[in-house]
This record gives structure tokens, C-alpha cells and sequence, in this order.
């Protein structure tokens, strides 16, 4: 993937 | 207090207010008490358990609850540690569950630190939803610029999550993350997405170049399985058509990767890390 993706954390919200 | 100006202090006030509010989630806060600000809120569980979490309360009409952040603290690393969504025991046959944070009751990080760690608080399994929002932000970006510095954000508008338990607890306890638990054909549900920041072709481009044949974009995507029969948790933003090399563009997991993608990215940097060339 791209460095952009390898170095962004994944935040799951819910509603 | 005495040192604080009159503005920090009304602001710092209307802050220790959020503190009053007892809710479940933070669309309650938002339909009980008409809150529309993005920040941190209290919210309480069913057993009473009190935690702090962001609340999003601008997108699509607000009451988004921060439940979880995956973040990859060394893509060099194997199920190392912080490797929390997948295995910190190694890339170990004999722990196919790895350590188990998609199903259990597990909570670690914090909201303030969710871009600098991985995040899991008890809204994961208390919260009973219906939808889900991801944002994909920047690591170690402070909380009030998330939304802006954020490279992708998206989410669910078809109530999905009533099908499945109503949280990511119970859908990957239908869906476990394991690794043998099947094969590439017994991949979880695909669910369509709205985008919020981003489009399907930037979407797209975030993957790396040889992926981006393995999936359609404009989807969210749980429980990948890879050819060699290891779990993936989700996919953020595709879903797998062809190929079946999930290593490279979903991310969680089990506790074992055939032969040694193991790690919460599982098998992002497979073509080293750069502009996107190979698998990478």
C-alpha cells in the first residue's frame, strides 16, 4: 500500500 | 482556575457540563441533549462502566462514537508487539485466534492517543448500532485536526450492523477472525459506503498498484480470507473480486500468516514502502 495508507491509523466509529 | 481568562474558563465549563450527560453512545448525547460539537464525551455501558471517546457529531448528521483505531506502529514487525489487532505472540500456528481483540471484551489506548496507538474502548461491544463511519487519519495527528488532516473518510447508510448483533463484537463472533477458519470464497459481508472525504479513485490509490485488480472500491468489507487461508478483519474501502492476496489491502488478523506477513498491516510493505509499486 502507500505510505499514506501504511502510516494513517484506522478509526471505526458506530452509530 | 484563578490564571485561566474569561473565555478559557466559559470554555472549560461547557466542557465539565459534558460530564453530566449519561448515554450509551454518542447519538444519545446528541438526541438528548442536542450536543452538535466534534470532542471527547463520557459515555456510560450497560453494566455502568464509565469511558471517555470522540464524539463526531458533524457527519451526515453526527452521533459517530470512536469505538477502535488499528494502528501500525512497526510495518516491519510479525505480530509484534502493539500488534493488538492481529497476534503480539509471533506468527504462531498453535494461536490461530492470535490475540482475539475482534471478539472479546478486551479494551486498551486512549482517545487522545488513537493516531499514535491502537484504541478499543467498551463502546466496541457495548454500543448496539446500526451503522459504521471510518476515518483514515494521518499517525499521531492530535484530535482536533483529525477530521481536516484526515486522507479518506466514509460511511455505511444501510443499517448493515442490525444484521449482525448490532456491533463489530458480535459480527466477528458470526465471522471469526482465524486463521483456517475457511477459505477465500468464505469471505464476510461486503457493505456499500458513502464517502465523506475521498472518492472510489482515491480509494484505489491508496492500495498498492498490482490490488488494485483484486477490488472493487465504495466498499467496507469484514472478515477477508487470503489464499493461504489466513483472516483478515476488514478492508477499508474495497471489496475483494478476484485474487484472493487480501494480505495486501485488508487489514487485522488472526495469529498466523502463511509464510510471514503476520502483523496488523498484515502484508502492506510486501513490495517494500514507496509509491505504491508491486503488491506494496
Amino acid at each position: 500500500a502507500s505510505k499514506e495508507m501504511t502510516e494513517a491509523a484506522v478509526l471505526l466509529f458506530y452509530r | 482556575p484563578q490564571n485561566l481568562t474569561r473565555t478559557n474558563f466559559e470554555h472549560l465549563e461547557r466542557l465539565s457540563n459534558r460530564s453530566r450527560y449519561v448515554a450509551r453512545s454518542c447519538k444519545e448525547i446528541r438526541d438528548r441533549y442536542n450536543e452538535q460539537e466534534d470532542g471527547l464525551y463520557y459515555l456510560t455501558t450497560a453494566n455502568g462502566m464509565v469511558y471517555q471517546t470522540f464524539c463526531d457529531m458533524t457527519t451526515a448528521g453526527g452521533g459517530w462514537t470512536l469505538v477502535a483505531s488499528v494502528h501500525e506502529n512497526s510495518i516491519n514487525g510479525r505480530c509484534t508487539v502493539g500488534d493488538r489487532w492481529s497476534s503480539q505472540q509471533g506468527n504462531n500456528l498453535n494461536l490461530p485466534d492470535g490475540d482475539g481483540n475482534w471478539s472479546n471484551r478486551n479494551t486498551f489506548g486512549t482517545a487522545e492517543g488513537a493516531t499514535s496507538d491502537d484504541f478499543k474502548n467498551p463502546g466496541y461491544y457495548d454500543i448496539k448500532a446500526e451503522d459504521m463511519s471510518v476515518w483514515h487519519v494521518p499517525n499521531n495527528f492530535p484530535l482536533d485536526h483529525w477530521n481536516l488532516a484526515a486522507i479518506l473518510r466514509y460511511h455505511t447508510n444501510n443499517r448493515f450492523l442490525r444484521l449482525y448483533g448490532g456491533n463489530l463484537f458480535q459480527l466477528f463472533k458470526h465471522y471469526p477472525v482465524r486463521y483456517n477458519i475457511g477459505s477465500c470464497s468464505n469471505r464476510g459481508p461486503a457493505v456499500p459506503i458513502v464517502y465523506d472525504h475521498g472518492d472510489r479513485e482515491t480509494t484505489r490509490m491508496f492500495y498498492g498498484l498490482k490490488p488494485r485488480k483484486e477490488f472493487e472500491p465504495g466498499f467496507i468489507t469484514f472478515r477477508a480470507i487470503n489464499n493461504e487461508r489466513a483472516a483478515m478483519a476488514i478492508c477499508s474501502g474495497v471489496k475483494p473480486i478476484a485474487g484472493c492476496n487480501t494480505e495486501h489491502y485488508c487489514i487485522g488478523g488472526g495469529g498466523y500468516f502463511y509464510p510471514d506477513q503476520c502483523g496488523d498491516f498484515p502484508s502492506f510493505d510486501y513490495d517494500s514502502l514507496g509509491m505504491g509499486q508491486g503488491w506494496s
